[in-house]
């Protein structure tokens, strides 16, 4: 899990995933 | 004959070449998707895509744990009208969150975008008529997680994207010479809306809403093309929270675009789809106005008029 | 390139510098001057793994265990040699009814790391998904390695919601 520091109460955390023979950095950004 | 002939077998093979790869073959092998939780504030969604670069992003509702399509330029476009009607609403507007924009879609009763989507191993082909049936400039490439077949979303196609593919890996776009004047519905006069710079911005937003278009062209008594507001152009409106001095010129809204902005394209009825995808190919071309040898403009062609061309033309 | 001539061009009046300057010529001393244009650099989103602290170990994973309690998580006793990981196993709440077979238990490693003298990282890592009935399915042993198409949405959603948990609480 790759995470970034939480700044104006909104966090986003990543992860990196396959899809099939490609690759995703998935990231989700949420409200603190 | 010949150019004619050279079109026909030009764009036959281009239909074969995106019939014959999946959403899937235009995804680069490593890229990324930036998600959005619907709980987050529509203020802060805007910082995110801006800080980002980008200018729409897939919804995620982490009640439903499901996707809950796009925000896209048409969301601010939405959330401008809403403020313009009930200007008394404004701390409503600010404390709006991902979740509040359906609402505000019926509360200015705008017709809710049904985002089509489609799995990232169907055709490029199947891509392209389904966004051009959804009046869609962009698609969300949609599977499902093997085990617990909750919806994936892969990626999110544009029309841009595709045009680009086409324009890197189709060595037919060279045979396209004919004069865009001779191609059915690329060279067809379009009936477009256009305002002066000194027109209040709010009036060019509800021109972009009513019309479903994604650009207003700017002309000078003359007529003459000066400049084009854009969709897009909102994020940056609205991250100035400039929205709500509403009868701010489109002029002056103009001076919030970006220092490193491309630039309008334009072209004559004398050019053709091969040099239209060759700057495709080199630069990032989402419309080009036709104007005539004195800079007047004449008409538009839209990435989905090409799209509709290759397909369905000829 | 072998390609006709093309009359494609940018609109010179498109561009910013000098749609600025022809907007402070149409009226001088207005509003123009002080909208500024929107700032193309971006700042660079600093990414890291896992999440930092600089309390002692214990209290780290005391907070940690804290946080799955208030979350409602629940997690394996620790083994003697794995007394910095902690397995657990979240019910995964969707408002959709998923099918009955939809495994909706995630299971999640949590792993304490030392950098350097204290300087700890907590480190999330997906583990699979049981059905309720708690066995894991042969089918879920499948190695994740092997799986074509995963959503990390609900083991990112999880993650948030422990992270902000442990920020709140800290």
């Amino acid at each position: 899990l790759a995470t970034t520091s939480i700044k104006h109460n909104t966090l986003a955390v990543a992860s990196i995933v396959r899809y099939k023979r490609k690759y995703v950095t998935q990231v989700l950004f949420s409200p603190l | 004959e010949q150019i004619e002939h050279d079109q026909k077998i030009g764009i036959k093979a281009i239909r074969l070449f995106l019939q014959s790869k999946t959403s899937y073959d235009v995804l680069p092998v490593s890229y990324r998707l930036i998600v959005l939780d619907t709980s987050l504030l529509v203020k802060k969604s805007l910082t995110i895509l801006l800080q980002n670069n980008i200018v729409s992003a897939p919804l995620w509702n982490n009640q439903t744990s499901r996707f809950a399509g796009l925000l896209t330029a048409s969301d601010f476009i939405n959330v401008i009208q809403y403020y313009f009607q009930f200007p008394e609403k404004f701390e409503f507007v600010e404390q709006l969150t991902l979740d509040g924009l359906r609402d505000v879609e019926r509360a200015i009763g705008c017709d809710q975008i049904e985002t089509a989507s489609i799995h990232p191993f169907k055709s490029l082909y199947e891509a392209c008529v389904k966004m051009l049936e959804s009046k869609a400039r962009r698609i969300p490439l949609i599977d499902e997680d093997e085990k617990t077949h909750r919806e994936i979303v892969v990626s999110v196609l544009t029309q841009y994207r595709i045009l680009k593919f086409v324009a890197l890996n189709c060595k037919e776009t060279k045979m396209l010479l004919k004069p865009i004047k001779d191609l059915k519905g690329l060279g067809t006069i379009k009936d477009i809306s256009t305002c002066t710079l000194q027109t209040p911005v709010i009036e060019v937003i509800h021109l972009l809403a009513h019309k479903s278009v994604s650009s207003v062209p700017i002309v000078d008594d003359q007529g003459k093309l000066i400049n084009v507001y854009e969709a897009v152009d909102i994020l940056a409106l609205v991250k100035g929270g400039m929205y709500t001095d509403l009868d701010l010129s489109v002029g002056d809204a103009l001076l919030r675009r970006p220092e490193d902005f491309e630039g309008v394209h334009t072209c004559t009825m004398n050019d053709r789809l091969s040099t239209i995808m060759d700057t495709i190919r080199k630069s990032r071309l989402h419309r080009l106005f036709i104007v005539d040898d004195e800079g007047k403009l004449v008409s538009v062609i839209t990435l989905s008029d090409i799209l509709n061309y290759i397909l369905f033309g000829e | 390139s072998q390609l006709p001539t093309s009359t494609i061009a940018i609109l010179p009046s498109s561009l910013p510098s000098i749609h600025r300057a022809f907007m402070m010529e149409l009226n001088p001393n207005q509003l123009s001057s002080n909208i500024n244009p929107t700032p193309t650099k971006k700042s660079k989103t600093r990414w890291h793994f896992g999440i930092r602290s600089r309390s002692y170990p214990l209290d780290v994973m005391g907070e940690i265990y804290r946080a799955l309690k208030n979350l409602g998580a629940e997690w394996a006793k620790p083994t003697e040699e794995e007394l910095w990981t902690i397995r657990v196993r979240w019910k995964y709440e969707s408002g959709d009814a998923m099918q009955e077979n939809t495994p909706n238990l995630m299971k999640m490693q949590i792993q304490l790391f030392q950098l350097e003298p204290n300087n700890y990282l907590v480190d999330f890592k997906f583990d699979g998904w049981e059905t309720s009935t708690g066995t894991p399915q042969d089918s879920f042993k499948q190695d994740l390695d092997e799986v074509g198409s995963f959503s990390a949405y609900p083991f990112l959603h999880l993650a948030t919601r422990l992270i902000m948990e442990l920020a709140v609480n800290s």
